[in-house]
């Protein structure tokens, strides 16, 4: 069983990208395999693993445009695009051609479901698959709502932040209606983070209040929560993908690391038990 | 004689909207007439000045699918839409349908020019119009740049911020050399600051450098600038926008308000030389 989560958040700069490489970089120390899809044309998580843009191959705007077919055969293999950046941690890196694909797929009657087709084959590899979406509801995002079982969405505690959220959960929910039935919000990262302001706690206990009113609903968000810990503000995080290191490389006991630690902590306990449950007679 | 100023950046969250508020509300308390036009659907700077989305009659949506001629007659009529929010401040609001705006124009021939028709009537009541362009380079920011004199880019120093500047001031670039021949980057003003960081010094350098290397060539940033002082990090910057206020409102004797205050200062100052070496025999 793997666990395929979509990192989205329609805002820019609130911490997606930097959450899925150091969560996965974190998961990856700890003994499991995980892969990353890059679907941003910035491609700012394959750079922050270090992968080269010059030496990009075969990217996910190959497989995207030309996948396995529904019966799983032909297409680009997405093992052509595979790279293994770090023990555990692999990679499907973005180019900025990707920005393309939107358009060029805007006509295709499947267009929403491709991604969901290029990561069947790899699902028996990695045990975690997180795919770092673009800032925006575009047909990239869509793909990667398609192709997930879950979502995470990184945020940060600003009034302004929690403007995007209803229409982001919006956008879930239709998915849910629709092509992925299975689709969760299984909770929000806090990210840059600073707990000492009074500013920050009232946007999570709107957000709480938010979560707590949607559980006896049958909403995608019915069982969202709020991961701890919330990731502080730490500027090794800002520094480490200028050198194309993780935070562990960068700074391994800087307050950035040690947030990422934990939550990745949490996040696998979580998943164990959840095994643990769905395996019991 | 108006300055009519883009505040532009496709990067999410960098303080495009916070800087647009505060600086055209830090000029209006200088004395100077200015008008804001909110051209993202997100319409976060018609909020963060209190205006209230459902109050909206006319707004910048109206006006860009009906704008005046290019003889300036005929079309919707701009005052129609102008909200008068503080002394000497005025906004053209936006409001979510504005979102619809890029495909309802994607085949109109004058589709880049339309905001520079709704704005050639206003420039005679208006010193200072300061656009407050959305996270992409998509149509309402090309209307932004068509209608602008001076591009001014709110930043933060990132590492990651870096990579984005190349293609914005390619943007730049193209509509220099197509529908807006005029256009000049004035600046860059860098937002949520800390100065303390040597990642931020060395992000600041960087620019500095590109800034440099362009002097001599015939490029519209070849003047451009790092506008001082920068915007340090301040959570008050972040909450006054929940209360519909500005920062000065809001918290007058905060790091942010001091910084927008000296930030404006320094902008009007600017702009009298340039005015009194225009006027020189
Ligand atoms: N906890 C943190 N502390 C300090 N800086 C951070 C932190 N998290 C992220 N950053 C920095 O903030 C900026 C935005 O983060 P990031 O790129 O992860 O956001 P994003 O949501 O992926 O952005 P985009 O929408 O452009 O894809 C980056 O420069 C990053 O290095
Ligand atoms: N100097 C600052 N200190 C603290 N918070 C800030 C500062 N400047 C902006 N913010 C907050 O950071 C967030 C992003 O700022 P803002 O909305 O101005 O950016 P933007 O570039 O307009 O974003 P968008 O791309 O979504 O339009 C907001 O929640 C804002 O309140
Ligand atoms: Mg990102
Ligand atoms: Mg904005």
């Amino acid at each position: 069983l793997t666990r395929v989560v979509a990192f989205m958040n329609q805002k820019g700069g609130v911490g997606k990208t930097t959450t899925v490489v150091n969560l996965a970089a974190a998961l990856a120390e700890l003994g499991r395999k995980v892969l990353v899809v890059d679907l941003d044309p910035q491609a700012h998580a394959s750079l922050h693993l270090g992968v080269d843009a010059e030496s990009v191959g075969v990217s996910v705007y190959d497989l995207l445009l030309d996948p396995p077919g529904p019966d799983g055969r032909g297409g680009t293999d997405p093992l052509d695009a595979l790279r293994c950046v770090r023990p555990n941690l692999a990679v499907l890196p973005a180019v900025t051609d990707l920005a393309a694909a939107e358009s060029e797929l805007a006509s295709a009657p499947d267009r929403q479901q491709r991604l969901a087709r290029v990561l069947e084959p790899l699902k028996k590899v990695y045990e975690f698959i997180f795919m770092d979406c673009p800032p925006s509801l575009g047909l990239l995002t869509l793909n990667g709502l398609a192709a997930a079982r879950e979502v995470i969405v990184p945020m940060k505690a600003e009034f302004l932040a929690l403007q995007g959220v209803g229409k982001l959960f919006q956008t879930v929910h239709l998915m849910g209606q629709g092509v992925n039935p299975h689709l969760r919000v299984t909770g929000v990262v806090m990210c840059m983070h600073d707990e000492s302001t009074r500013h920050a706690k009232e946007v999570v206990a709107d957000l709480e209040r938010y979560f707590a009113e949607a559980r006896d609903q049958k909403l995608p968000w019915s069982s969202a929560r709020i991961y701890r810990p919330a990731i502080r503000r730490n500027v090794k995080l800002a520094e480490s993908p200028s050198f194309g290191q993780t935070v562990f490389e960068y700074a391994a006991d800087c307050p950035g690391a040690e947030d990422y630690r934990a939550l990745a902590l949490a996040m696998a306990k979580e998943w164990d038990e959840l095994l643990a449950r769905l395996s019991r007679p």
